[in-house]
Protein backbone atom coordinates (compact mmCIF):
# COMPACT_ATOMS: atom_id res chain seq x y z
CA UNK A 1 0.00 0.00 0.00
CA UNK A 2 1.24 3.70 -0.55
CA UNK A 3 3.56 4.69 2.05
CA UNK A 4 1.69 7.76 3.79
CA UNK A 5 3.15 10.10 6.67
CA UNK A 6 1.35 10.62 9.63
CA UNK A 7 1.37 14.60 8.53
CA UNK A 8 -0.67 13.48 5.34
CA UNK A 9 -2.67 11.18 7.17
CA UNK A 10 -4.20 13.59 9.51
CA UNK A 11 -4.23 16.75 6.63
CA UNK A 12 -6.15 13.99 4.79
CA UNK A 13 -8.56 13.63 7.55
CA UNK A 14 -9.22 17.25 7.69
CA UNK A 15 -9.66 17.44 4.75
CA UNK A 16 -12.32 14.89 4.71
CA UNK A 17 -14.02 15.95 7.64
CA UNK A 18 -14.50 19.08 6.33
CA UNK A 19 -16.06 18.41 3.45
CA UNK A 20 -18.21 16.08 5.75
CA UNK A 21 -19.27 19.12 7.91
CA UNK A 22 -19.71 21.20 4.70
CA UNK A 23 -22.13 18.71 2.87
CA UNK A 24 -23.76 16.74 5.82
CA UNK A 25 -26.98 18.19 5.14
CA UNK A 26 -28.38 18.21 8.82
CA UNK A 27 -26.07 19.62 11.58
CA UNK A 28 -26.58 18.06 14.86
CA UNK A 29 -26.98 21.51 16.11
CA UNK A 30 -30.10 21.93 14.34
CA UNK A 31 -31.09 18.63 15.57
CA UNK A 32 -31.16 19.27 19.23
CA UNK A 33 -32.95 22.29 17.94
CA UNK A 34 -35.69 20.72 17.13
CA UNK A 35 -35.43 18.91 20.68
CA UNK A 36 -35.39 15.27 19.10
CA UNK A 37 -39.96 15.68 18.88
CA UNK A 38 -41.13 13.19 17.27
CA UNK A 39 -44.14 12.14 15.82
CA UNK A 40 -47.56 12.45 17.67
CA UNK A 41 -49.85 9.46 16.88
CA UNK A 42 -52.52 11.45 14.32
CA UNK A 43 -49.70 11.95 12.06
CA UNK A 44 -48.02 9.06 12.16
CA UNK A 45 -51.79 7.86 11.36
CA UNK A 46 -52.07 9.92 8.46
CA UNK A 47 -48.52 8.59 6.92
CA UNK A 48 -50.20 5.04 7.35
CA UNK A 49 -53.05 6.20 5.56
CA UNK A 50 -51.15 7.33 2.62
CA UNK A 51 -51.69 5.36 -0.89
CA UNK A 52 -48.72 2.87 -1.34
CA UNK A 53 -47.16 5.15 -4.49
CA UNK A 54 -47.26 8.63 -2.34
CA UNK A 55 -45.28 7.48 0.30
CA UNK A 56 -42.84 5.75 -1.92
CA UNK A 57 -42.86 9.13 -3.57
CA UNK A 58 -42.14 11.00 -1.05
CA UNK A 59 -39.21 8.66 0.43
CA UNK A 60 -37.92 8.71 -2.96
CA UNK A 61 -38.22 12.73 -2.80
CA UNK A 62 -36.06 12.10 0.81
CA UNK A 63 -33.55 10.37 -0.85
CA UNK A 64 -32.78 12.22 -3.83
CA UNK A 65 -32.45 15.31 -1.67
CA UNK A 66 -29.78 13.28 0.50
CA UNK A 67 -28.18 11.63 -2.67
CA UNK A 68 -27.17 15.38 -3.53
CA UNK A 69 -25.62 16.04 -0.53
CA UNK A 70 -23.13 13.00 -1.03
CA UNK A 71 -22.52 13.74 -4.30
CA UNK A 72 -21.06 17.70 -3.12
CA UNK A 73 -19.49 15.70 -0.41
CA UNK A 74 -17.76 13.02 -3.05
CA UNK A 75 -16.82 16.20 -5.10
CA UNK A 76 -14.29 17.17 -2.70
CA UNK A 77 -12.48 13.82 -1.63
CA UNK A 78 -9.09 14.31 -2.72
CA UNK A 79 -8.67 12.61 -6.10
CA UNK A 80 -12.05 11.86 -6.70
CA UNK A 81 -12.72 14.67 -9.30
CA UNK A 82 -9.49 13.18 -10.80
CA UNK A 83 -10.86 9.87 -11.74
CA UNK A 84 -12.90 9.38 -15.57
CA UNK A 85 -16.00 9.85 -15.56
CA UNK A 86 -17.27 6.82 -15.45
CA UNK A 87 -15.79 5.82 -12.47
CA UNK A 88 -17.20 8.96 -10.78
CA UNK A 89 -20.79 7.79 -11.61
CA UNK A 90 -20.24 4.19 -11.13
CA UNK A 91 -18.85 4.80 -7.42
CA UNK A 92 -21.83 7.00 -6.82
CA UNK A 93 -24.53 5.12 -8.56
CA UNK A 94 -23.18 2.20 -6.15
CA UNK A 95 -22.27 4.00 -3.24
CA UNK A 96 -24.47 7.38 -2.78
CA UNK A 97 -26.98 5.19 -0.72
CA UNK A 98 -24.63 3.53 1.55
CA UNK A 99 -23.44 6.91 2.60
CA UNK A 100 -26.70 7.95 3.12
CA UNK A 101 -27.40 4.70 5.80
CA UNK A 102 -24.07 5.71 7.44
CA UNK A 103 -25.17 9.41 8.03
CA UNK A 104 -28.69 8.40 9.35
CA UNK A 105 -26.93 7.20 12.57
CA UNK A 106 -26.50 11.28 13.25
CA UNK A 107 -30.00 11.36 13.02
CA UNK A 108 -30.84 8.83 14.45
CA UNK A 109 -32.55 8.27 18.27
CA UNK A 110 -31.78 4.95 19.48
CA UNK A 111 -33.73 5.04 22.46
CA UNK A 112 -36.82 5.41 20.99
CA UNK A 113 -35.36 3.47 17.56
CA UNK A 114 -36.37 6.95 15.63
CA UNK A 115 -35.27 8.44 12.68
CA UNK A 116 -35.26 12.06 11.54
CA UNK A 117 -38.16 12.31 8.76
CA UNK A 118 -39.94 14.94 7.36
CA UNK A 119 -39.58 17.26 10.18
CA UNK A 120 -39.49 15.08 13.37
CA UNK A 121 -38.75 12.07 14.40
CA UNK A 122 -40.29 8.85 12.57
CA UNK A 123 -40.45 5.17 13.99
CA UNK A 124 -40.81 2.01 11.51
CA UNK A 125 -44.20 2.29 12.02
CA UNK A 126 -44.64 5.61 10.05
CA UNK A 127 -43.46 3.34 7.06
CA UNK A 128 -45.75 1.27 6.87
CA UNK A 129 -47.71 2.05 4.00
CA UNK A 130 -44.45 1.58 2.15
CA UNK A 131 -45.50 -2.21 1.97
CA UNK A 132 -41.81 -3.36 3.01
CA UNK A 133 -41.70 -3.60 6.68
CA UNK A 134 -38.82 -5.76 6.34
CA UNK A 135 -36.67 -3.82 4.51
CA UNK A 136 -37.94 -0.94 7.18
CA UNK A 137 -36.91 -3.11 9.84
CA UNK A 138 -33.56 -4.24 8.84
CA UNK A 139 -32.62 -0.69 7.95
CA UNK A 140 -33.76 0.65 11.61
CA UNK A 141 -31.37 -2.32 12.91
CA UNK A 142 -28.40 -1.04 10.50
CA UNK A 143 -28.86 2.75 12.20
CA UNK A 144 -29.17 1.24 15.62
CA UNK A 145 -25.72 -0.81 15.66
CA UNK A 146 -23.90 2.51 13.85
CA UNK A 147 -25.26 4.02 16.39
CA UNK A 148 -23.81 1.98 19.13
CA UNK A 149 -20.37 2.31 17.82
CA UNK A 150 -20.83 5.89 18.94
CA UNK A 151 -18.60 7.23 15.87
CA UNK A 152 -17.25 10.88 15.85
CA UNK A 153 -17.97 13.40 13.22
CA UNK A 154 -14.49 13.15 11.36
CA UNK A 155 -14.95 8.70 11.86
CA UNK A 156 -18.10 8.81 10.10
CA UNK A 157 -16.53 11.11 7.38
CA UNK A 158 -13.09 9.06 6.59
CA UNK A 159 -15.57 6.10 6.64
CA UNK A 160 -17.91 7.49 4.21
CA UNK A 161 -15.19 8.66 1.97
CA UNK A 162 -13.69 4.78 2.10
CA UNK A 163 -17.33 3.74 1.36
CA UNK A 164 -17.27 5.53 -1.72
CA UNK A 165 -13.96 4.34 -2.78
CA UNK A 166 -15.01 1.04 -3.02
CA UNK A 167 -12.18 -0.73 -5.78
CA UNK A 168 -14.43 -3.38 -6.10
CA UNK A 169 -17.60 -2.07 -7.63
CA UNK A 170 -18.43 -3.48 -11.01
CA UNK A 171 -18.05 -1.46 -14.45
CA UNK A 172 -14.52 0.30 -13.32
CA UNK A 173 -12.84 1.23 -16.05
CA UNK A 174 -9.07 2.48 -13.53
CA UNK A 175 -9.46 0.20 -11.41
CA UNK A 176 -6.13 0.35 -9.41
CA UNK A 177 -6.25 4.12 -9.41
CA UNK A 178 -9.60 3.88 -7.23
CA UNK A 179 -7.74 0.98 -4.85
CA UNK A 180 -4.74 3.52 -4.66
CA UNK A 181 -7.19 5.92 -3.55
CA UNK A 182 -9.04 3.59 -1.36
CA UNK A 183 -6.03 2.01 0.39
CA UNK A 184 -4.89 5.72 1.30
CA UNK A 185 -8.83 6.30 2.96
CA UNK A 186 -8.27 2.98 4.53
CA UNK A 187 -5.06 4.19 6.05
CA UNK A 188 -6.72 7.97 7.13
CA UNK A 189 -9.28 5.62 8.58
CA UNK A 190 -7.08 3.54 10.92
CA UNK A 191 -5.32 6.11 11.56
CA UNK A 192 -8.41 8.79 12.95
CA UNK A 193 -9.40 5.45 15.10
CA UNK A 194 -5.93 5.39 16.68
CA UNK A 195 -5.70 8.68 17.03
CA UNK A 196 -9.63 8.73 18.99
CA UNK A 197 -7.81 5.52 21.05
CA UNK A 198 -10.48 3.20 19.67
CA UNK A 199 -9.77 -0.40 20.84
CA UNK A 200 -8.20 -2.32 18.58
CA UNK A 201 -11.57 -4.58 16.78
CA UNK A 202 -13.00 -0.81 15.77
CA UNK A 203 -11.79 -1.38 12.10
CA UNK A 204 -13.04 -4.31 11.75
CA UNK A 205 -16.15 -3.90 12.97
CA UNK A 206 -16.66 -1.34 10.98
CA UNK A 207 -15.51 -3.29 7.92
CA UNK A 208 -18.08 -6.15 8.51
CA UNK A 209 -20.68 -2.88 8.23
CA UNK A 210 -19.83 -3.21 4.56
CA UNK A 211 -21.77 -6.64 4.05
CA UNK A 212 -24.67 -5.20 5.64
CA UNK A 213 -24.83 -1.90 3.77
CA UNK A 214 -24.57 -3.95 0.45
CA UNK A 215 -27.57 -5.99 1.39
CA UNK A 216 -29.50 -3.09 2.35
CA UNK A 217 -28.81 -1.44 -1.41
CA UNK A 218 -29.06 -4.86 -3.00
CA UNK A 219 -32.99 -4.81 -1.19
CA UNK A 220 -33.87 -1.16 -1.83
CA UNK A 221 -33.19 -2.07 -5.51
CA UNK A 222 -34.79 -5.25 -5.44
CA UNK A 223 -37.93 -3.97 -3.52
CA UNK A 224 -37.98 -0.71 -5.64
CA UNK A 225 -38.05 -3.01 -9.23
CA UNK A 226 -41.32 -4.91 -7.43
CA UNK A 227 -42.91 -1.92 -6.84
CA UNK A 228 -42.17 -0.53 -10.01
CA UNK A 229 -43.56 -3.33 -12.19
CA UNK A 230 -47.06 -2.86 -10.08
CA UNK A 231 -47.04 0.73 -10.69
CA UNK A 232 -44.74 1.82 -13.46
CA UNK A 233 -46.76 4.88 -14.59
CA UNK A 234 -45.81 6.06 -11.06
CA UNK A 235 -42.50 5.76 -11.17
CA UNK A 236 -42.01 7.17 -14.72
CA UNK A 237 -44.06 10.57 -14.10
CA UNK A 238 -43.78 11.21 -10.35
CA UNK A 239 -40.57 10.00 -9.00
CA UNK A 240 -37.29 12.16 -9.26
CA UNK A 241 -35.15 11.62 -12.21
CA UNK A 242 -32.05 11.59 -10.28
CA UNK A 243 -33.57 8.92 -8.11
CA UNK A 244 -34.31 6.85 -11.37
CA UNK A 245 -30.98 7.40 -12.71
CA UNK A 246 -29.50 6.16 -9.49
CA UNK A 247 -31.55 3.15 -8.95
CA UNK A 248 -33.74 2.76 -12.02
CA UNK B 1 -27.52 8.38 -20.09
CA UNK B 2 -26.83 9.69 -16.23
CA UNK B 3 -27.90 12.91 -17.49
CA UNK B 4 -28.76 14.97 -14.24
CA UNK B 5 -25.52 13.13 -12.40
CA UNK B 6 -23.31 14.63 -15.01
CA UNK B 7 -24.77 17.68 -14.53
CA UNK B 8 -24.31 17.62 -10.64
CA UNK B 9 -20.58 16.18 -11.51
CA UNK B 10 -20.07 19.42 -13.90
CA UNK B 11 -21.45 22.02 -11.32
CA UNK B 12 -18.95 23.72 -9.54
CA UNK B 13 -18.95 22.70 -5.81
CA UNK B 14 -21.51 24.77 -4.45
Amino acid sequence: SPSVSTAELDHLVQTISKSHLETCQYLTEELQQTSWQSFLQAEVESYQSKPRELMWQLCAVKITEAVQYVVEFAKRIDGFMELCQNDQIVLLKAGSLEVILVRMCRLFDSQNNSVYFDGKFAGPDVFRALGCDDLITSVFDFANSMCSLRLSEDELAVFSAFLLLSADRSWLQEKLKVEKLQQKTQLALQHVLQKNRREDGALNKLRSKVSALRSLCTRHTETLSAFRAVHPDVVRTHFPPLYKELFG
Amino acid sequence: KHKILHQLLQNSTS
